[in-house]
């Protein structure tokens, strides 16, 4: 996360990390006690689910728990030479007990409709900055929905974006997530302060860059295919 | 020539600092002793999860009931915490009360059913009666009050709960994180 901070203790209680031997190298949401929601591209190099663990907890140097993968489903039309589609449902050895601070985020309804501006968070453990260090503790950046229609303009990335896709952050660049964050969360918050999965981090050029905000998957538009998988 | 040596017997005299001292010691260490003591059996407080069964004769099951995020079941789960809530703040038990939250909404012949997961802390010296005094603050609220709840007498009244598990329901709603916006002060 560029810009971003340290989160406190149970603001993000869905957040998980994706390891392969004890290397951090995706994030992930927890959508129900065995099943994490994450992008497809974190499985280009590494397919197998026996690679995998997940940890849960603020820190990865002392996770709350961790779990064993069990199986990983990509969706069907992604391709790794391209940017839609980019989700895939993990499944854990055993189910997770939920408490205070791990817990299931909730998925919005396929219709659920966001506007330009909404205030969105998107959280992780990647880079600070663009080729910079990763921490070891949950970092938060608050930043802002922005219409596909701008973000597909030709100085920003100029049609690129498809209805599979949201795009958050900034044209003036700076707060934005990063490498490694990948796979992670991006949520809003409703006026009873349930927060919902709006997006999962997938693309970008650099970090924080002006003009070039973060694109995620577009969760609602996948409403049907995350049921399908995994009945929740 | 040996010559038995003069054996002198020296007597240890404490002196008044020392005496002093370790009387203030010991009796720091008797204070802290009492201090724990008290602590673990008045204030030290655990935590107790109890499982309930009500009946709303009042309402007829929609399959609304089971659709989590449906707006009927998050009224309706509010209304019946609120409920609990009542009852127990204005009870013997306030100060013990936790929380209250409903777990699962079930279809029956007249009406329907909530199953409803109640927590309480409570000082150690006093779990014992726990039970008793919760299960008749309800019993005697829901006889008297105009609560839309009713005892349901198929089931045993308050079940105890294994905490980790009752731990994993009370947290199995979805979304709850960081609150925002936050609060203007």
């Amino acid at each position: 996360i560029a810009d971003g901070k340290p989160a406190d203790k149970a603001s993000w209680p869905w957040q998980s990390s994706l390891q392969v031997e004890g290397i951090h190298l995706c994030g992930a949401s927890l959508i129900g006690s065995q099943w994490l929601v994450t992008s497809a591209h974190c499985f280009d190099n590494y397919k197998n689910p026996k690679l995998w663990t997940v940890s849960f907890g603020r820190t990865l140097s002392s996770p709350l728990t961790t779990r064993k993968v069990e199986s990983i489903i990509v969706h069907e039309n992604y391709a790794s030479h391209k940017h839609d589609d980019d989700i895939a449902v993990v499944k854990l050895s055993s189910p997770v007990l939920f408490s205070e601070n791990l817990h299931r985020v909730c998925l919005p309804d396929a219709t659920f409709q966001v506007l330009p501006k909404s205030k969105v968070f998107v959280t992780g453990w990647g880079a600070l900055k663009a080729n910079g260090p990763f921490p070891n503790s949950l970092q938060e950046v608050e930043i802002e929905i922005i219409s596909n229609d701008v973000c597909n303009q030709v100085n920003v990335y100029g049609g690129a974006i498809s209805s599979g896709m949201i795009c958050a952050g900034f044209l003036t660049g700076k707060l934005d997530a990063c490498e490694g964050d990948s796979g992670g969360p991006l949520v809003i918050s409703d006026n009873r302060n349930k927060w919902y999965l709006l997006g999962i981090v997938s693309w970008g050029i650099d970090c924080g860059k002006e003009n070039k905000p973060g694109i995620y998957t577009r969760v609602t538009h996948y409403r049907d295919w995350i049921k399908s998988k995994t009945s929740i | 020539m040996y010559q038995p040596g003069i054996l002198v017997r020296r007597k240890r005299v404490w002196k008044p600092w020392t005496v002093a001292l370790i009387t203030v010691a010991l009796l720091l260490a008797l204070a802290v002793l009492i201090g724990l003591l008290v602590y673990f059996l008045v204030y030290d407080e655990k935590t107790h999860y109890y499982q309930a069964s009500f009946w709303i004769p009042s309402i007829n099951y929609s399959s609304d009931l089971s659709k989590e995020q449906s707006k009927f079941r998050t009224g309706l789960k509010q209304k019946i915490s609120n409920e609990i809530d009542v009852i127990f703040q204005r009870s013997s038990l306030k100060h013990h009360y936790v929380k209250s939250q409903v777990v699962n909404f079930r279809p029956s012949n007249d009406g329907v059913k909530a199953d409803v997961l109640i927590k309480f802390q409570i000082p150690r010296k006093n779990a014992g009666t726990l039970k008793r005094q919760a299960d008749n603050i309800l019993q005697e609220k829901l006889q008297s009050s105009q609560s839309i709840l009713k005892r349901d007498a198929s089931l045993p009244y308050l079940r105890e709960m294994n905490a980790a598990q009752a731990e994993h329901i009370l947290n199995s709603d979805c979304g709850s994180g960081m609150e925002y916006p936050p609060i203007a002060r």
